[in-house]
Protein backbone atom coordinates (compact mmCIF):
# COMPACT_ATOMS: atom_id res chain seq x y z
CA UNK A 1 0.00 0.00 0.00
CA UNK A 2 1.01 3.73 -0.98
CA UNK A 3 -0.22 6.69 0.51
CA UNK A 4 0.30 10.46 0.70
CA UNK A 5 -1.36 13.41 2.52
CA UNK A 6 -0.66 17.30 2.22
CA UNK A 7 -1.73 20.99 2.95
CA UNK A 8 -1.14 23.78 0.60
CA UNK A 9 -0.57 27.45 0.40
CA UNK A 10 -4.54 28.02 0.03
CA UNK A 11 -5.19 24.95 3.13
CA UNK A 12 -6.55 22.99 0.82
CA UNK A 13 -5.80 19.36 2.61
CA UNK A 14 -6.10 16.00 0.92
CA UNK A 15 -5.18 12.67 1.04
CA UNK A 16 -4.69 9.77 -0.99
CA UNK A 17 -3.85 6.16 -0.70
CA UNK A 18 -3.33 3.36 -3.51
CA UNK A 19 -3.03 -0.62 -2.96
CA UNK A 20 -2.72 -4.05 -4.65
CA UNK A 21 -4.43 -5.45 -1.55
CA UNK A 22 -2.84 -8.84 0.35
CA UNK A 23 -1.52 -11.71 -0.74
CA UNK A 24 -3.78 -14.57 -2.04
CA UNK A 25 -7.14 -12.30 -1.25
CA UNK A 26 -10.74 -14.31 -2.22
CA UNK A 27 -14.33 -13.56 -2.69
CA UNK A 28 -13.86 -10.01 -3.72
CA UNK A 29 -12.29 -8.95 -0.63
CA UNK A 30 -12.29 -5.49 0.07
CA UNK A 31 -9.83 -3.33 2.33
CA UNK A 32 -9.50 -0.40 4.60
CA UNK A 33 -8.07 1.78 1.77
CA UNK A 34 -11.12 2.35 -0.76
CA UNK A 35 -13.75 3.23 2.56
CA UNK A 36 -13.57 6.28 3.21
CA UNK A 37 -13.61 7.17 7.16
CA UNK A 38 -11.45 4.04 7.22
CA UNK A 39 -7.91 3.85 5.46
CA UNK A 40 -8.02 7.18 3.33
CA UNK A 41 -10.28 10.26 5.50
CA UNK A 42 -9.33 14.09 5.14
CA UNK A 43 -11.59 16.52 6.85
CA UNK A 44 -11.11 20.44 7.66
CA UNK A 45 -8.96 19.72 10.28
CA UNK A 46 -6.70 16.66 9.08
CA UNK A 47 -5.61 14.15 6.05
CA UNK A 48 -5.01 10.56 6.84
CA UNK A 49 -4.01 7.57 4.71
CA UNK A 50 -3.31 4.40 6.43
CA UNK A 51 -1.39 0.85 5.90
CA UNK A 52 -1.33 -2.37 7.57
CA UNK A 53 -3.87 -4.82 8.02
CA UNK A 54 -6.98 -3.79 6.57
CA UNK A 55 -9.60 -5.58 8.30
CA UNK A 56 -8.60 -3.83 11.80
CA UNK A 57 -8.16 -0.39 10.25
CA UNK A 58 -11.99 -0.90 8.61
CA UNK A 59 -13.27 -1.70 12.18
CA UNK A 60 -11.55 1.30 13.89
CA UNK A 61 -12.98 3.30 11.22
CA UNK A 62 -9.28 4.90 11.72
CA UNK A 63 -9.38 7.56 9.23
CA UNK A 64 -12.39 9.58 11.22
CA UNK A 65 -11.85 7.99 14.38
CA UNK A 66 -7.91 10.88 14.29
CA UNK A 67 -10.20 13.11 12.72
CA UNK A 68 -13.15 12.96 15.23
CA UNK A 69 -10.40 13.00 17.90
CA UNK A 70 -8.62 16.39 17.57
CA UNK A 71 -12.14 18.38 16.78
CA UNK A 72 -14.02 17.08 19.62
CA UNK A 73 -12.43 15.83 22.58
CA UNK A 74 -9.76 18.56 21.17
CA UNK A 75 -6.34 16.94 20.87
CA UNK A 76 -3.65 17.75 18.58
CA UNK A 77 -2.82 15.37 15.69
CA UNK A 78 0.11 13.76 17.26
CA UNK A 79 -2.64 12.87 21.07
CA UNK A 80 -5.19 11.68 18.25
CA UNK A 81 -2.17 9.13 16.25
CA UNK A 82 -1.57 7.93 19.40
CA UNK A 83 -4.65 7.20 20.57
CA UNK A 84 -5.24 5.52 17.07
CA UNK A 85 -2.33 3.16 17.48
CA UNK A 86 -1.79 3.08 20.56
CA UNK A 87 -5.58 2.87 22.21
CA UNK A 88 -7.65 1.58 19.50
CA UNK A 89 -5.12 -0.52 17.18
CA UNK A 90 -2.98 -3.15 18.77
CA UNK A 91 0.48 -4.03 18.07
CA UNK A 92 1.55 -4.85 14.83
CA UNK A 93 -1.46 -3.98 12.99
CA UNK A 94 -0.90 -0.12 11.18
CA UNK A 95 0.58 2.42 10.03
CA UNK A 96 -0.42 5.88 9.83
CA UNK A 97 0.57 9.10 8.28
CA UNK A 98 -1.42 12.67 8.75
CA UNK A 99 -0.97 16.16 8.61
CA UNK A 100 -3.19 18.58 10.04
CA UNK A 101 -4.29 22.02 9.03
CA UNK A 102 -1.35 23.67 10.51
CA UNK A 103 1.05 21.41 8.19
CA UNK A 104 1.74 19.50 11.30
CA UNK A 105 3.24 16.12 10.26
CA UNK A 106 2.50 12.72 11.58
CA UNK A 107 4.15 9.81 10.47
CA UNK A 108 4.04 6.37 12.94
CA UNK A 109 3.15 2.71 13.16
CA UNK A 110 2.76 0.27 15.58
CA UNK A 111 4.76 -2.10 13.38
CA UNK A 112 8.23 -2.23 13.42
CA UNK A 113 8.55 -0.05 10.33
CA UNK A 114 6.87 1.45 7.73
CA UNK A 115 8.25 3.29 4.38
CA UNK A 116 7.85 7.06 4.89
CA UNK A 117 8.57 10.30 3.91
CA UNK A 118 8.01 13.88 5.10
CA UNK A 119 8.35 17.30 4.41
CA UNK A 120 7.30 20.76 4.91
CA UNK A 121 8.26 24.33 3.67
CA UNK A 122 10.16 25.49 6.84
CA UNK A 123 12.46 22.71 5.54
CA UNK A 124 11.89 20.05 8.10
CA UNK A 125 12.56 16.33 5.91
CA UNK A 126 12.88 13.10 6.96
CA UNK A 127 12.66 9.96 4.86
CA UNK A 128 12.85 6.79 7.78
CA UNK A 129 11.89 3.09 7.72
CA UNK A 130 12.25 1.63 10.78
CA UNK A 131 11.82 3.82 14.23
CA UNK B 1 3.80 26.26 7.51
CA UNK B 2 3.07 27.05 4.11
CA UNK B 3 2.98 23.58 2.69
CA UNK B 4 3.49 19.93 4.27
CA UNK B 5 3.71 16.90 2.99
CA UNK B 6 4.23 13.25 4.31
CA UNK B 7 3.72 9.41 1.98
CA UNK B 8 4.33 6.04 3.16
CA UNK B 9 4.82 2.98 0.75
CA UNK B 10 3.67 0.65 3.14
CA UNK B 11 4.21 -1.00 6.73
CA UNK B 12 4.77 -4.51 8.66
CA UNK B 13 7.13 -6.44 9.93
CA UNK B 14 9.91 -5.32 7.74
CA UNK B 15 13.31 -6.71 8.08
CA UNK B 16 16.62 -5.08 8.75
CA UNK B 17 18.52 -8.25 7.81
CA UNK B 18 19.25 -7.32 4.28
CA UNK B 19 22.09 -5.90 1.83
CA UNK B 20 22.82 -1.95 2.30
CA UNK B 21 22.49 -1.64 -1.51
CA UNK B 22 18.98 -2.78 -0.99
CA UNK B 23 18.11 -0.64 2.12
CA UNK B 24 19.45 2.26 -0.16
CA UNK B 25 17.64 1.41 -3.11
CA UNK B 26 13.96 2.09 -1.11
CA UNK B 27 15.50 5.27 0.82
CA UNK B 28 16.40 6.58 -3.00
CA UNK B 29 12.83 5.56 -4.13
CA UNK B 30 11.13 7.42 -1.46
CA UNK B 31 13.16 10.24 -1.25
CA UNK B 32 12.65 10.49 -4.86
CA UNK B 33 8.66 10.14 -3.91
CA UNK B 34 9.33 13.09 -1.96
CA UNK B 35 11.10 15.41 -3.91
CA UNK B 36 7.99 14.79 -6.38
CA UNK B 37 5.76 16.55 -4.14
CA UNK B 38 8.09 18.68 -2.93
CA UNK B 39 8.62 20.52 -5.87
CA UNK B 40 4.65 21.01 -6.48
CA UNK B 41 3.94 22.52 -3.44
CA UNK B 42 7.20 24.32 -3.00
CA UNK B 43 6.12 26.03 -6.94
CA UNK B 44 2.31 26.84 -4.87
CA UNK B 45 0.68 23.95 -6.90
CA UNK B 46 -2.15 22.08 -5.06
CA UNK B 47 -2.38 19.19 -2.35
CA UNK B 48 -4.33 17.27 -4.78
CA UNK B 49 -1.85 17.75 -7.70
CA UNK B 50 1.04 16.89 -4.84
CA UNK B 51 -0.93 14.15 -3.32
CA UNK B 52 -1.87 12.19 -7.04
CA UNK B 53 2.12 12.66 -8.55
CA UNK B 54 3.61 11.32 -5.41
CA UNK B 55 1.26 8.20 -5.84
CA UNK B 56 1.40 7.29 -9.59
CA UNK B 57 5.62 7.80 -8.55
CA UNK B 58 5.17 4.59 -6.13
CA UNK B 59 2.25 3.36 -8.13
CA UNK B 60 4.67 3.00 -10.94
CA UNK B 61 7.34 1.34 -8.90
CA UNK B 62 7.89 -2.25 -8.52
CA UNK B 63 8.79 -2.35 -5.10
CA UNK B 64 5.71 -1.00 -3.39
CA UNK B 65 2.34 -3.08 -3.39
CA UNK B 66 0.49 -0.61 -5.64
CA UNK B 67 -0.17 -0.15 -8.90
CA UNK B 68 2.66 -2.28 -10.93
CA UNK B 69 4.53 -4.86 -8.16
CA UNK B 70 1.04 -5.28 -6.78
CA UNK B 71 0.54 -8.64 -5.62
CA UNK B 72 -1.43 -11.14 -6.83
CA UNK B 73 -4.65 -12.84 -5.66
CA UNK B 74 -6.22 -16.31 -4.66
CA UNK B 75 -6.72 -16.50 -8.54
CA UNK B 76 -3.50 -15.08 -10.05
CA UNK B 77 -5.04 -12.04 -10.94
CA UNK B 78 -4.80 -8.28 -9.54
CA UNK B 79 -7.20 -5.89 -7.84
CA UNK B 80 -6.11 -2.62 -6.77
CA UNK B 81 -8.13 0.13 -5.00
CA UNK B 82 -7.62 3.52 -4.63
CA UNK B 83 -9.29 6.39 -2.92
CA UNK B 84 -8.79 10.18 -2.71
CA UNK B 85 -10.05 13.20 -0.51
CA UNK B 86 -10.24 16.94 0.09
CA UNK B 87 -10.94 17.57 3.56
CA UNK B 88 -12.48 21.22 2.75
CA UNK B 89 -14.72 20.51 0.67
CA UNK B 90 -15.42 16.85 1.82
CA UNK B 91 -15.01 15.63 -1.94
CA UNK B 92 -14.06 12.31 -2.02
CA UNK B 93 -13.26 9.76 -4.99
CA UNK B 94 -12.80 5.80 -4.57
CA UNK B 95 -12.27 2.55 -6.63
CA UNK B 96 -11.70 -0.70 -6.04
CA UNK B 97 -10.92 -3.94 -7.48
CA UNK B 98 -10.01 -2.71 -11.00
CA UNK B 99 -8.01 -4.59 -13.53
CA UNK B 100 -6.96 -2.75 -15.77
CA UNK B 101 -6.22 0.67 -14.95
CA UNK B 102 -2.47 1.90 -14.22
CA UNK B 103 -2.40 4.85 -12.36
CA UNK B 104 -6.06 4.05 -9.69
CA UNK B 105 -5.19 7.07 -7.93
CA UNK B 106 -6.20 8.74 -10.47
CA UNK B 107 -9.24 7.26 -11.85
CA UNK B 108 -9.92 7.94 -7.86
CA UNK B 109 -9.54 11.72 -7.77
CA UNK B 110 -11.71 11.73 -11.44
CA UNK B 111 -14.43 9.78 -9.81
CA UNK B 112 -14.66 12.60 -7.28
CA UNK B 113 -13.84 15.47 -9.84
CA UNK B 114 -16.23 14.07 -12.52
CA UNK B 115 -18.97 12.16 -10.83
CA UNK B 116 -21.70 12.72 -8.70
CA UNK B 117 -20.98 9.17 -6.61
CA UNK B 118 -18.03 8.34 -4.84
CA UNK B 119 -17.47 5.07 -4.96
CA UNK B 120 -17.11 2.40 -7.91
CA UNK B 121 -16.12 -1.38 -7.81
CA UNK B 122 -15.01 -3.56 -10.34
CA UNK B 123 -16.55 -3.84 -13.70
CA UNK B 124 -18.17 -0.64 -13.10
CA UNK B 125 -15.10 1.04 -12.09
CA UNK B 126 -13.55 0.02 -15.37
CA UNK B 127 -16.86 1.07 -17.69
CA UNK B 128 -15.98 5.03 -15.70
CA UNK B 129 -12.24 4.58 -16.78
CA UNK B 130 -13.33 4.15 -20.28
CA UNK B 131 -15.36 7.02 -20.03
CA UNK B 132 -12.92 9.76 -18.29
CA UNK B 133 -9.55 8.11 -20.30
CA UNK B 134 -6.87 7.17 -17.99
CA UNK B 135 -4.51 5.32 -19.35
CA UNK B 136 -5.34 1.45 -19.12
CA UNK B 137 -2.88 -1.77 -19.41
CA UNK B 138 -2.62 -5.61 -19.71
CA UNK B 139 -3.12 -7.59 -16.16
CA UNK B 140 0.68 -8.36 -17.48
CA UNK B 141 2.13 -5.02 -16.62
CA UNK B 142 1.69 -5.58 -12.84
CA UNK B 143 3.81 -8.81 -13.22
CA UNK B 144 6.83 -9.01 -10.76
CA UNK B 145 8.46 -12.39 -10.27
CA UNK B 146 8.68 -11.81 -6.33
CA UNK B 147 5.41 -11.43 -5.63
CA UNK B 148 4.18 -14.77 -8.03
CA UNK B 149 6.72 -16.64 -5.75
CA UNK B 150 4.92 -15.18 -2.58
CA UNK B 151 1.56 -16.26 -3.99
CA UNK B 152 2.96 -19.71 -4.75
CA UNK B 153 3.96 -19.56 -1.69
CA UNK B 154 0.86 -18.60 0.47
CA UNK B 155 -1.12 -21.11 -2.30
CA UNK B 156 1.25 -23.99 -0.38
CA UNK B 157 0.75 -23.31 2.94
CA UNK B 158 -3.33 -23.09 2.58
CA UNK B 159 -3.01 -26.57 0.67
CA UNK B 160 -1.19 -27.71 3.96
CA UNK B 161 -3.23 -25.64 6.59
CA UNK B 162 -7.18 -25.13 7.44
CA UNK B 163 -7.57 -23.87 4.25
CA UNK B 164 -9.18 -20.76 5.68
CA UNK B 165 -7.48 -17.31 4.13
CA UNK B 166 -4.85 -15.75 6.16
CA UNK B 167 -5.21 -12.23 6.59
CA UNK B 168 -1.48 -11.93 7.42
CA UNK B 169 1.18 -12.97 5.09
CA UNK B 170 2.78 -16.45 5.57
CA UNK B 171 5.65 -16.92 7.78
CA UNK B 172 7.91 -17.84 5.23
CA UNK B 173 7.15 -14.53 3.01
CA UNK B 174 9.13 -12.86 5.46
CA UNK B 175 12.09 -13.53 3.92
CA UNK B 176 10.90 -13.94 0.43
CA UNK B 177 11.43 -9.76 -0.50
CA UNK B 178 12.87 -7.02 1.58
CA UNK B 179 10.08 -5.36 3.54
CA UNK B 180 7.53 -7.45 1.90
CA UNK B 181 7.11 -10.04 4.30
CA UNK B 182 3.97 -8.80 6.13
CA UNK B 183 3.65 -5.52 4.41
CA UNK B 184 -0.34 -5.92 4.58
CA UNK B 185 -1.74 -3.90 2.06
Amino acid sequence: TVGAVAVDKDGQIVAGTSTGGMTNKKFGRVGDVPIIGSGTYASDVVAVSMTGWGEKIMRAVSGHTVSSYMKYKPASLEEAGDYLLQEVLNPGEAGMIAVDKYGNIYTDMNTNGMFRGSSDSEGNREVAIWD
Amino acid sequence: KEWALALHGGAGAISEDRPDSVKQAYFDDLDEALTIGEDILADGGSAEDAVEKVINYLEDNPRFNAGKGAVFTHDGEHELDAAFMVGNTREAGTVTGVKTVKNPITLARKVMETSEHVMFATEGAERYADKVGVERVDQEYFYTESRYEALQRALDQEEEGDGKQSSLIPEEDKTALYADGEKYG
